[in-house]
């Protein structure tokens, strides 16, 4: 019975990657949608309350001088931008003032690599934009098309990995046949995991957001038990609260900030299969599924791009 | 088909009231003062164009005197139509590119009446033209089908900022 | 043309624009 499972599954990801391969970027768009995009003279922190008003966590940039797309404005640019304010309490004018073309400058400041975001015409094959995706560790790609007359660029959409997976759970029906326990897989990110204590002060765990090069952090108990998760999309409402200026706050203190719609942390064992995590990644807003044993203990993390990089690439 | 073994489950000390009855239960200082973020959602209101409810003679006035502070041209109005305004705009990106784009934006400015006093102005993009005569191809409507509409956009913010700051 | 109330020294305005068979609502937000 299991020989069968491995084969059926084997031949369920070869077939959903073919699939990736048939289809484009914009056949994941929808038929109408919106596109948010900043003008890069709006002052930072003008640019969270659009994000935040229109419960989005990211929104393309243009630039009006130039008349050019100015990369993707992330959750890393307020990370970025708090973490100079912690090393520069006295520059609070500064910050306060800081317009989005300025956050190149903060990158700089704080030594902080630029994630490189890449970008792909929307009618090359999907599965080129996940690899993509993957390759540069960003989670979401600009799609990226030429205006006919001038030339100039059209920022059509942004893609993300959970709209990717999302297409797939919705219009694969192979993802059924994916009923191998996921800790057969490897593809679980386990051993030394980043985490932290419900007492750790936020900056700390910014830090670790940062250095790890990780979306989030799991809070443990003094058992190692899984109690919470601070994410990095949590940092815009640390800063619309206008408490990162009182960054001695523990992440539990600054976790209360989260709005009450805030669906909660997903968890996962070793002997779920791929068929139910994508069956609750279309209908969930999931991001990431973190790993606990029978008693709660932390296991590891299974994130999208893992998800992701096992369809791209194994089997 | 449900898969009856499935643990997948939401962490219940995560659910943020949860969250906060503990918080509040370790006895944290901070924890009663800090509020969960509620943003309003706000549904953006939109509208078609601008409002005015001036004299239309004004408001064609005003326009013209903003078109002609930020530096756009516009063809003479004919007499039977004096609520159309046809912009052109030179949109110079500063940088020289050797290649020839077009480098002027048309856009038309039309007038309109909803009712007694109330006066709707729209903005419509209308193509680019290229300040050095060679006609640009004019694709027609249904070819066009991939074109930027960030010049316009920020070209009428331009002018409604002019608008708003001079009124 | 969309737009939208002028908020916090903010302007938000937005057209639809077809893109090949789909339809985008670019908005723009841009300061006063």
């Amino acid at each position: 019975n299991s020989e069968t499972i491995s084969i059926e599954q084997k031949l369920a990801v070869q077939s959903i990657r073919r699939f990736l391969e048939s289809k484009t970027s914009y056949d994941v768009l929808p038929v109408s949608y919106r596109l948010i995009v900043m003008d890069t003279s709006l002052l930072v922190k003008k640019s969270l309350n659009i994000l935040l008003q229109n419960n989005i966590v990211s929104a393309p940039l243009w630039d009006s001088h130039t008349s050019r797309f100015a990369g993707l404005l992330t959750s890393s640019d307020f990370i970025n931008v708090i973490q100079y304010y912690f090393s520069n309490p006295d520059k609070f004018e500064l910050v306060d003032k800081l317009q989005l073309d300025g956050l190149k400058d903060i990158e700089r400041a704080i030594g902080v690599r630029p994630l490189d975001q890449g970008s792909i015409h929307p009618f090359k094959p999907l599965y080129e934009a996940c690899c993509k995706m993957i390759e540069s560790r960003s989670r979401r790609i600009p799609l990226i098309d030429q205006d006919e007359e001038t030339h100039r660029e059209i920022v059509v959409s942004v893609l993300t990995q959970y709209r990717i997976l999302k297409f797939v759970a919705l219009n694969c029906r192979e993802t059924r046949y994916l009923k191998r326990p996921i800790g057969e897989l490897n593809i679980i990110t386990q051993g030394n995991l980043l985490s932290c204590r419900m007492h750790t002060p936020v900056i700390d765990v910014i830090q670790l957001l940062t250095q790890g090069g990780v979306s989030s952090v799991p809070i443990i108990d003094e058992h190692g038990r899984l109690v919470n998760v601070y994410e990095a999309v949590d940092v815009l409402g640390l800063i619309k609260g206008g408490i990162y200026n009182d960054l001695s706050l523990s992440v539990g203190e600054a976790l209360m900030r989260r709005s009450d719609d805030f669906e909660g942390v997903y968890t996962c064992t070793k002997n779920d299969k791929l068929v139910t995590i994508m069956d609750t990644i279309r209908k969930s807003r999931v991001h990431r599924f973190f790993v606990v044993d029978e008693e709660g203990l932390l296991i590891g993390v299974l994130t999208l791009s893992d998800i992701l990089k096992y369809i791209l690439f194994e089997e | 088909q449900k898969d009856e073994d499935s643990t997948i489950a939401i962490l219940p000390s995560s659910l943020p009231q949860i969250h906060r009855a503990n918080m509040l239960a370790a006895g944290s200082a901070a924890a009663t003062k800090i509020s969960p973020l509620s943003i309003k959602k706000s549904k953006t209101k939109w509208h078609f164009g601008i409002r005015s409810r001036s004299y239309p003679l004004d408001v064609m006035g005003e326009i013209y005197i903003a078109l002609k502070n930020l530096g756009a041209e516009w063809a003479k109005p004919s007499e039977e139509d004096l609520w159309t305004i046809k912009v052109r705009w030179k949109y110079d990106m500063g940088q020289p590119t050797n290649e020839k784009i077009p480098d002027l934006m048309k856009m038309v400015i039309q007038l309109f009446q909803i009712e007694a006093n109330n006066y709707l102005v729209d903005f419509k993009f209308d193509g680019w033209e290229s300040s050095y005569g060679d006609a640009s191809p004019s694709s027609n409507e249904d070819e066009m089908s991939t074109f930027s509409a960030y010049p316009f956009l920020h070209l009428t913010t331009k002018l409604i900022m002019e608008l708003a700051v001079n009124s | 043309l969309a737009t939208s109330s002028i908020k916090h020294n903010t302007l938000c305005v937005a057209s639809i624009v077809r893109y090949k068979r789909k339809y985008v609502t670019q908005m723009l937000y841009a300061p006063l």
